[in-house]
């Protein structure tokens, strides 16, 4: 299973649609400092729901994340991941919709609308986890070298 | 509790020993400092850097630690492997020749998994099958231009 | 006591603004939450990069982050100068283009100080006057090997 | 003022008498991860006792700063540093000794001994202050983003 394509709308720094399609193998995401190159990993942890407490967003909460540039702030942000899997595919997405008085987040599931458990169980199934181990975020290996060796064990008895 | 303790920290320890060899070629273990009680030990790392004697942690330059700090994350997706991992600038401490090797690292195993890997270093570049340039625009929203570079050489 | 802080901060706001236009080309500035109670305030910095809006520090980027956090030693220099600097790889998190402008930033300050910058990165050696090369030799003892570039050009 | 010259000798990994000629003007210390870069830096703290809580030499104590290569743990580690003041010479250096029960430090003004307050006295004419605001150490740029509205308001009271 590999990421084929990831789609992004009005999230962070990308106010208008991208689309960023993805090979297997190695690609490099490369660019200026202050482009939104860490806004794109932002936008694939936002959008499998993998942001715990140790995946921030850098955001204070889930609106900050609706792109709003120039003062202008529309209502909704969406990512959508497309995983090919052998000769399926599947299809994640999410919505933050903000209104005067309340903001709501959706997940969907192949156009469907579900939990943000059922994603879970399917990413399980496949080896994407919740403690997205799998993810370094920026600045993440400077955490790791300064974390105290109680810290580290730590790692292990949540694996464990 | 205590056994699954245990294999744990035997996976990771022969993840890690493998991983120093390869990206730093040296040699490194994983050990507990009250072994008798795990649950209130702390994890080290002591590692030989080539040619060098044994070192803890702190002792160790920028860039040495964070080698460690890599193979200690390989060693933990090595026990616990996903189809796709995304690494955000994790070679800032490097000089060239470690990139490089890092790269070459990535690359093997993106044979056996999807690496998105964002870098502003050349070595990881060059060894890259496709590379995804992003900017900021005139408008303030970014962009992305999208090389194909396995394309471009043909 | 609480005029000789703002005679401190007012310093520091006035160099922090001059220097963020010169080293990333936007406007910005410090302030406190609570300016009548100084010593219960937080120090905060609102920074404009050239043609976006106006972002607090966690809203930023990690190169944006650590032109600012630059900015801000630098201004904190200007107000007590010395007579030599000595940075260690300050520019880890910063692109080619905001590398080669610090490295001309400190060029021009090295007429009335001396710098003494350690770097990996090739824009900080093309602006150096002069260029020392650290090994590590067999023996696993450090050497130094000179290079004086400005005679190298001759 | 200047730093003409900085003498390293069985200093952390400088296991030999190393000589480092320095201009005016702008120099850059380049080589591969861990071939003494950051020592060098740390040599200059150690030297002119520089170090506070906020300056540490990553060394838990000053025998640590001691080469010990192979084994062999000689018996003591100096740095010497010559400042050029116009035309007068300015030499400050520091020896650290260590014998079997103890360890002794030494400084020395252009080559008498000193105390250090009589050398922080002599910087702090030249703009030199124990606080070193002048010297940023592999990490401080981190340390700086991430340290709290409070902290970072401390630098001032710290300053004023
Ligand atoms: N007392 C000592 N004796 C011998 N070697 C030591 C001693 N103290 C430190 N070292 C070694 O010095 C080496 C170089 O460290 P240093 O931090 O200067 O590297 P660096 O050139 O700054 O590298 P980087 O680019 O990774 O930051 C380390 O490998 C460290 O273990
Ligand atoms: N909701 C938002 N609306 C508009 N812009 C935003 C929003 N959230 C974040 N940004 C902006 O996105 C920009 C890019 O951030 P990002 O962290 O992705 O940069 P980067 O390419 O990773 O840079 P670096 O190389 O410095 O790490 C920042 O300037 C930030 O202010
Ligand atoms: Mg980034
Ligand atoms: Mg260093």
């Amino acid at each position: 299973m590999h990421i084929k394509r990831i789609t992004i709308k009005n999230f962070k720094s990308f106010g208008k649609k991208v689309d960023i399609p993805l090979d297997r193998g190695f690609t490099v995401i490369s660019g200026p400092n202050g482009s939104g190159k860490s806004n794109i990993i932002d936008s694939i942890i936002f959008c499998l729901g993998l942001h715990t407490s140790s995946k921030i967003l850098r955001a204070e909460k889930l609106p900050d994340l609706i792109y709003s540039g120039n003062g202008r702030k529309t209502g909704t942000a969406e990512v959508e991941i497309v995983f090919e899997n052998g000769d399926e595919e599947l299809r994640i997405a999410r919505r933050v919709k903000i209104t005067d008085r309340n903001y709501y987040s959706y997940y969907y599931l192949n156009g469907k609308s579900a939990s943000h458990g059922e994603i879970m169980k399917i990413l399980e199934r496949e080896g994407i986890y919740s403690d997205a181990y799998n993810i370094v975020m920026q600045g993440d290996v400077t955490r790791i070298v300064e974390m105290t060796p109680f810290q580290r064990r730590k790692i292990i008895d949540d694996i464990a | 509790k205590r056994e699954k303790f245990f294999e744990v920290f035997n996976a990771l320890n022969q993840n890690f020993r493998e991983i120093i060899r390869n990206l730093a070629n040296g040699e490194g273990e994983l050990y507990l400092d009250n072994p008798e009680d795990p649950f209130n030990s702390g994890l080290y790392m002591r590692v030989r850097p080539y040619g060098k004697q044994v070192q803890r942690l702190e002792q160790m330059s920028g860039g040495e630690k964070s080698l460690v700090a890599l193979a200690l994350i390989f060693a933990i997706q090595r026990y616990k492997p996903a189809p796709f991992y995304a690494f955000d600038e994790v070679d800032m401490f490097l000089d060239g020749v470690n990139v490089a090797r890092l790269a070459r690292m990535i690359k093997e195993l993106s044979s056996q998994a999807q690496f998105i890997v964002v870098s502003l270093r050349k070595p990881m570049l060059e060894e890259a099958d496709a590379i995804v340039g992003v900017t900021m625009g005139r408008d303030n929203i970014s962009q992305v231009t999208g090389i194909r570079k396995a394309s471009m050489i043909q």
